[in-house]
């Protein structure tokens, strides 16, 4: 089991370096590590090593919420991508994003979207945008949800 | 593999029948708050075999059932459908497209279907085997993962990567 | 002490109802109950009651993000009210709400804002907007943090 | 009474000199992710006196001093001040401005400053006793916050209650 482990570990790790790289720069540091001297080691944690932007935060604690977002989406979507499941939904995680951030995301997810089937929930319209088909969801009855088609022609309102 | 369709009746705010198309690529869910976004991925969850009513944002299970606003009876039954198109052969059955349903009365009975033939659940867990398809093993990534995956209270973080192992 | 501590809960449910018809409908219930015989009272919880447009959820773990946040800043800020502290900080709670509730949620900042302080950090270009003064942080050097002033014309880009 | 003047040096990201002065109604701060925002935040909760490191997203309050990038070396201090505008007479003092200074030396040492004279810690909190100005009465509301409070673990909630009380 333990080798099994160390095998998913090391397929997470370089998952997790590469969407780091395309969610930040190409040359800022991040890793994981298994902590080494603990009693128990099938107990030992996982520290996460992340320096966006050739910064030297002490510490993940020290990122700003923008950073800590896209550091915990670039680890979720590295552990996703190890398990051969074939959709993904991601529900309004670009919302602490800013622009430039929120165009990296959606062009990594477009990226992706060639092996891995997509579902987005946003209120940003760059995210809304870069999908192939797109729904709206309303309440017109208080308390009964209606689903509408929207053409991407429509995007300006969908907000 | 991918979804290509899911049907929902009578679950949460959707009273009516509802039909969602998915692309292969990204299909995105846009609207205002609280119109019932958020309860199609758990509609996802819930037909692929979902147990646990709190990850359903719900405390029991009959809370999935739409339950009434002040022009609306709450009704007796929810029901999911999902299509999966099978193009690559994963999943082991002959269709190139399979559906499984799943419905639940307000009297606690439960009824699980592939391809409209009635099943256990565990026929279904077991048509996912190893395909990643099963309840827990598809990903859906909120908002509260972030913090959780960050602070790694009890070890949260290792236990994420032994279930992916 | 509990003499107070009933005063204090009744005027922050009396402050919870007036903030949350403020970001929500005029008549929409909402309501703060305290736990009824348990063994010991000095322990006993808090319940938030949260009915938004007329829906009829069965607790506030049904509502969605953006009901949930709503519902927690007019608590959060029922709390503030009751402590005569002269300056609140928000740091992006505007984040999950949609527009319509954004419009909502900075007309109802402008109000208070004749009584209170508010330093609003937002990457919403509405909310930003009811601003008397504006200030940019950018990085122009890689870690170093510089301010700028920002005219409330140069919203557009600022992002 | 209002906040009119914050003046930075050497506290996190805010390596040079930086002076933000406020307005009595609403003051908006914007920018990109990662590049200063929140630092001010808890520059706030800072120079009014917060002993606690977690509550300002740090291990050890030392980790407040700027601790340098590839370019630029770590400082040896942190200094913030906070100037009030005294106009309703609340604070107990005769002067109609007030600013209060907080150092930190990478040795440990700190300083508390009242116009320009040196004073203790406790001397700025009886300042601000019954003013709701001490460093947990004034109120930060963050999203963080939002889950907490809904949550209600260990009965969080009822304890803010009872520190309002
Ligand atoms: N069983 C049910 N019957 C009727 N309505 C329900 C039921 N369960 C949940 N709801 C309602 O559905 C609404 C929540 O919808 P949902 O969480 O999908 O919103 P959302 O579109 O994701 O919004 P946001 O953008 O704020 O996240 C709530 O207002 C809740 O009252
Ligand atoms: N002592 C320090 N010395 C230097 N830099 C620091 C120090 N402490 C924190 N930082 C840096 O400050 C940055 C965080 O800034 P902050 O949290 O204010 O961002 P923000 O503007 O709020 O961004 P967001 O919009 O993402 O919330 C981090 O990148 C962190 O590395
Ligand atoms: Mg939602
Ligand atoms: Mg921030």
């Amino acid at each position: 089991a333990t080798e099994r482990f160390n095998k998913t570990f090391e397929q997470i790790r370089t998952n997790f370096q590469k969407v780091f790289k395309t969610l930040f720069f190409e040359d800022d540091y991040c890793d994981l590590i298994i902590e080494k001297d603990v009693e128990d080691p099938l107990e030992a944690r996982i520290e996460i090593k992340a320096q966006p932007r050739g910064k030297r935060p002490s510490g993940i604690s020290q990122l700003s919420g923008g950073e800590k977002t896209l550091t915990a989406i670039a680890l979720l979507f590295a552990i996703y991508l190890v398990k051969p499941s074939p959709f993904c939904v991601l529900d309004e995680v670009d919302a602490p994003l800013d622009d430039a951030n929120i165009e990296r995301f959606a062009k990594m997810i477009k990226e992706f979207s060639h092996d891995t089937q997509f579902i987005i929930i946003t209120h940003n319209k760059k995210t809304m945008s870069k999908a192939e088909m797109m729904y709206g969801v309303t309440m017109p009855e208080t308390g009964v949800s209606r689903l509408v088609g929207v053409k991407m022609g429509d995007i300006e309102d969908a907000a | 593999m991918y979804i290509s369709e899911l049907q929902l009746q009578g679950f949460k705010s959707f009273a009516h029948k509802t039909k969602v198309s998915f692309d292969s690529g990204i299909t995105s869910i846009v609207g205002p708050n609280g119109c019932g976004k958020s309860n199609i991925v758990d509609a996802l969850r819930w037909v692929l075999g979902e147990q646990r009513p709190s990850l359903l944002r719900s405390s029991a299970m009959s809370n999935v059932i739409f339950n009434g606003t002040a022009q609306k009876k709450a009704l007796g039954m929810a029901e999911v459908s999902l299509t999966f198109v099978n193009d690559k052969g994963i999943l082991p059955i002959e269709y190139s497209e399979v559906t499984i349903t799943r419905r639940l009365y307000r009297s606690g009975d439960s009824e699980y279907l592939i391809n409209n033939t009635s099943c256990r659940l565990k026929d279904i867990m077991e048509l996912f085997m190893d395909t990643g398809m099963g309840s827990d093993a598809y990903s859906v990534i909120e908002l509260k993962m972030v913090e959780e995956i960050l602070n790694d209270k009890n070890n949260d973080r290792r236990r994420l990567f032994e279930e992916a192992a």
